[in-house]
């Protein structure tokens, strides 16, 4: 069975789309097979990709309501190895819709699993690409998960949040889905020249320990001029700090995961 | 009557906090009296604004639900002249709620005007900060403003997302506020240094033209500095590259309303 890893954070702009597209391609880059799937309305992580607004014909919210099914949805990516599940703005309607369902929180789960029940080509690992929000779409990406991986930006209005996601998780585990755990923190977008991060990093690693990752992101203006391409970091600029800084935390996600 | 002016951008992390601060401290300091909503589960603003998670017994979310007036939610800040309906995380759960109600897409609107025609002490301006969505919370902002700010980080994701935005606006503006208008897009964490700042201003200004204030607010790591501080950066370092362009383009918003 696969390893299903949320991105989650409701603060806004903290690398969850960045770190979902390259962490993914890493792995790929590691032989293992990789499917993103894109919960946010926005569409970022699918632009990420290489996906463009033509070819979304199948989205995760005709699968969410029924009128497809994952695998129809499930599309090649710029990178071997790599599929994704796209999504349009479409996917912003989804929510209200969700709420009048019975069992609104399993429906991501729900596809998934049947997907993964029919499929003869399973990934290893499935990253879900989370909107900046705790409502229906983050909650069903939860349930459906093993683990979240929590992108944070060092930044005193990030650090501010991560309380209320922990909270949130934790009451998912209880009420939703028993083993859902933190599988970690990333520090994203340190600045190593400015304060502010290195007090951000200090407080994360006291109150959070060993949760947090030993690999930081650095703020690296090529990880931000890739999406403009259609490709991850990883393919655009291998060699710089940021795309470095992602194959070493794939390297550390994997050995948490006891898979190398 | 006051102008109510809504900061609002699905896109996550682009400034509409920090925006809202900042402009709504300028405009105190030329003499206005400012009210500041704060629509974001997160509560940034308040934060932002020094006001501490134990100062927030009444909020907005209990003033949505009914179980207290605006009036009674509003408190001071650190700035003279400018005061806060502060959020706490209650506020997530008022999208579900809200969902049930009647006029779901009025509430904000129905307790602001009642508290305007209540108030002895009514302010020139008033800024709704909105969550990274389009959800009903933000829905509810564009129905009671009469004009949209839109902060726009110099990126390629946050790019992406304008036309989704515009297009929300326009249908507000068609089935429940034909006053809302888009008041200015305001390009924020702009880097001389980078190509893509600057291609991003090409673009956006190609665009959208005199829609882009002239005031473009730079990357400037004294405002990220400010909310550990709980004050505004125009409180923390008035000198600073970052509140100079606050400072100016409260001047250029308070010339497109006619009030310079
Ligand atoms: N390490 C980095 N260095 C420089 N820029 C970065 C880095 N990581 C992300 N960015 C840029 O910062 C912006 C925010 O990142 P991203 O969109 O991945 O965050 P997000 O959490 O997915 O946002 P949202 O909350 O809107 O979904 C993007 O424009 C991205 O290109
Ligand atoms: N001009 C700037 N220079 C440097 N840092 C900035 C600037 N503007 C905002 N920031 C920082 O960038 C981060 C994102 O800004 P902010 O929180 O205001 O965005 P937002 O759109 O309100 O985010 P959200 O979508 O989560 O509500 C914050 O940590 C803030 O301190
Ligand atoms: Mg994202
Ligand atoms: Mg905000």
């Amino acid at each position: 069975r696969p390893r299903v890893l949320a991105l989650a954070n409701q603060k806004g702009g903290v690398g969850k789309t960045t770190t979902a597209v390259n962490l993914a391609t890493a792995m790929a880059a590691y032989r293992l097979r990789v499917l993103v799937i894109d919960l946010d309305p926005q569409g970022n992580a699918s632009t990420g990709l290489g996906v463009s607004r033509q070819d979304r014909r199948r989205d995760i919210y005709a699968v969410l309501a029924g009128s497809t099914d994952l695998q129809s949805a499930v599309l090649p990516t710029v990178v071997p190895g790599l599929s994704l599940v796209p999504s349009t703005p479409d996917l912003s309607g989804a929510e209200l819709e969700l709420v009048e369902l019975a069992e609104r929180e399993y429906r991501v789960r729900a596809v998934l699993e049947q997907y993964l029940a029919e499929t003869s080509d399973s990934p290893d690992v499935v990253f879900i690409d989370c909107p900046p929000s705790l409502g229906l779409l983050t909650l069903n990406a939860l349930v459906a998960s093993g683990g979240v991986l929590v992108p944070l930006q060092c930044e005193f209005y990030a650090l501010e949040g991560l309380s209320m996601l922990l909270q949130t998780v934790e009451r998912i585990r209880r009420s939703f889905n028993p083993q859902l755990a933190v599988q970690g923190v990333v520090l994203t977008m340190f600045d190593g020249r400015n304060n502010l991060s290195r007090q951000v990093e200090d407080d994360v690693r006291h109150h959070m320990g060993d949760l947090v990752y030993q690999t930081v992101i650095p703020r690296n203006v090529r990880i931000s001029e890739a999406p403009s391409h259609g490709i991850p970091a990883l393919v655009y600029d291998l060699r710089c700090a940021g795309s470095q800084a992602y194959v070493k935390l794939a390297r550390e996600v994997l050995e948490r995961e006891g898979r190398l």
